[in-house]
């Protein structure tokens, strides 16, 4: 299983709809600083349902949807779909392909949807159950990180080999 | 609970040494070690020994910028690879790298990527150039950021 | 006591925005504010505000890793300013910029080095290139460190 | 007033007398990862009377004298010296040059030397006192700074500020 795909519209500095294809081996992003290449990552992990603002280096949820600059109103919603190639069935569901969204909107409502059939999101949980692919399974590793994990306050590196256990 | 605890933690600990000895060198030695005789083994501290080309550092403290990123990897890597998912986002962990380590690290990569889909967000030319897809991130319009694909010739002025 | 803070606080707070907009634009809005309505105004939080290129973050947190070094830059550097200090240290503070941020960053410490001395460990070929005097430090016999003097032709392969 | 030059003896991983010379304006270190170039800077720190091994990357103090390699024992004591133009005057002493000398023995006795002559490290204090240059006055800014002065845990920021104060 991979990613293929991944859709983005009004979520953070994407106010318009990005389009961005992943190759089953190695893709890289690169670009200036303050463009919007770790907004790409934050997409990722709220697609896949993170709960947690602070993860997304945000104090409230809302703070996702794209805000405005001196030129652009702020937009009142903020969609990411997400694709994956179901090629070793990994996922409990018949299709060769499928694809989840989420959307979040200024009056705070959320939608999720799986193959743009609406659901909850247990049910979206529920798909990537023991796949390793729910929001704090998969795996994003930034520098922030590498401090962290080698000063081990609070014994947070017991933490993190309790959660893979 | 516990049996499962001790049984993740020695698959991660095969792993730390492998993944370590591809970044360092071969006959570097480093190790994951539970401290014994506490209270309540169940907050146990794991410790990180790690003694990169042949140095004997007193700890993990007094290892360099480099070498404190490196072995935070290869651990982080290594509990990554006992969770069986099937991405892997690296967010600028190659900014500490000298040449050499950029080349052994990239190195490593592409090893795993043959089961792991790598995505990796880098300023620095040779990591970029390991991947088979490459995207380059603009902000043409102040805030508002754009897309575009970029081809492997360009890689030059990409960073 | 209060009263050589605040005055303390002023100065900083215009090194921090005469240095903010020499490392991003000269119109981008900067400041620091002291938590006004607390209880103990001796343990008043400073907040800091920063929007650089026009941009509207809802705090700092949303900043991206560039944007954030570079206003920790301005505001470490604004306090050292206020300390008459004769040498300041940079150890690797350029890593998570890229090439346009570290030329600004570069040409800062150039034009504050006619009252400064600067100290500044680097990997990165732009910002080792400012400096009048070189040195590189290698370790030929494992764990024991050397010094080499660098000639500034020799910059190409000492990254 | 500059510094212009630093010898490292038996300092962490320079075992053989080392020595750097410093321009008034800018002077750049480089060198691949773990050669030793924060050491230098540990030293920088150290000489200027440092007292709090955990500054120095270290668990005691003891730590900062060469502990050996698989072909080089441990050495048994460490010594920097630093040498200070003091071309404004700024330093309340007749001469043009100033050097501060310390020295660590594995026994835990240490020396400290102005222009080599014995003195207490109280003497080196009261030298520089109002000058800047007391251990954490002088600065040095690195990247773990960044995260820590942004973040503002215990309201570090204004304990920064007091201390400028
Ligand atoms: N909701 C939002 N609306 C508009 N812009 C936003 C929103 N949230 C964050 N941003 C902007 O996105 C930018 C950060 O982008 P990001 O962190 O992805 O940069 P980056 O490409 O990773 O840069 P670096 O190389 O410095 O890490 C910030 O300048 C921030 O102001
Ligand atoms: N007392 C000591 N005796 C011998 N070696 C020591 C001692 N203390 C530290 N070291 C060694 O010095 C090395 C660290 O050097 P340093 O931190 O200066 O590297 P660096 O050049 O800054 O590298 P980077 O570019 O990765 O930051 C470590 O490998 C450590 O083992
Ligand atoms: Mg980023
Ligand atoms: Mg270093």
């Amino acid at each position: 299983m991979y990613i293929s795909e991944l859709q983005l519209q009004g979520f953070k500095s994407f106010a318009h709809k990005t389009k961005v294809s992943f190759d089953s081996g190695i893709t890289s992003i690169v670009g200036p600083n303050g463009c919007g290449k770790s907004n790409i990552v934050d997409a990722l992990r709220w697609v896949l349902g993170e709960q947690r603002p602070s993860l997304l280096r945000s104090s409230a949820m809302s703070n996702v949807i794209f805000n405005g600059t001196a030129q652009k109103k702020a937009l009142g919603m903020a969609e990411v779909s997400l694709t994956f190639v179901n090629d070793k069935g990994i996922l409990p569901i018949e299709y060769s392909e499928v694809t989840i969204t989420r959307r979040l909107y200024r009056s705070g409502d959320s939608e999720y949807l799986i193959n743009n059939t609406s659901c909850r999101l247990k049910d979206i949980m529920e798909l990537f159950m023991d796949t390793g692919m729910g929001s704090d399974a998969y795996s994003v590793i930034e520098l922030k990180m590498v401090e962290e994990i080698l000063n081990d306050k609070n014994n947070d590196r017991r933490r993190l080999f309790e959660e893979a256990a | 609970a516990t049996e499962r605890f001790n049984k993740t933690f020695e698959q991660i600990r095969t792993n730390f040494q492998k993944v370590f000895k591809t970044l360092f060198f071969e006959d570097d030695y480093c190790d994951l070690i539970i401290e014994k005789d506490v209270e309540d083994p169940l907050e146990a501290r794991i410790e990180i020994k790690a003694q990169p080309r042949g140095k004997r550092p007193s700890g993990i403290s007094q290892l360099s910028g480099g070498e404190k990123t490196l072995t935070a990897i290869a651990l982080l890597f290594a509990i990554y690879l006992v969770k069986p998912s099937p991405f892997c986002v690296l967010d600028e962990v190659d900014a500490p790298l000298d040449d050499a380590n950029i080349e052994r690290f990239a190195k490593m990569i592409k090893e795993f990527s043959h089961d792991t889909q790598f995505i990796i967000i880098t300023h620095n030319k040779k990591t970029m150039s390991k991947a088979e897809m490459m995207y380059g991130v603009t902000m043409p319009e102040t805030g508002v950021s754009r897309l575009v694909g970029v081809k492997m010739g360009d890689i030059e002025d990409a960073a």
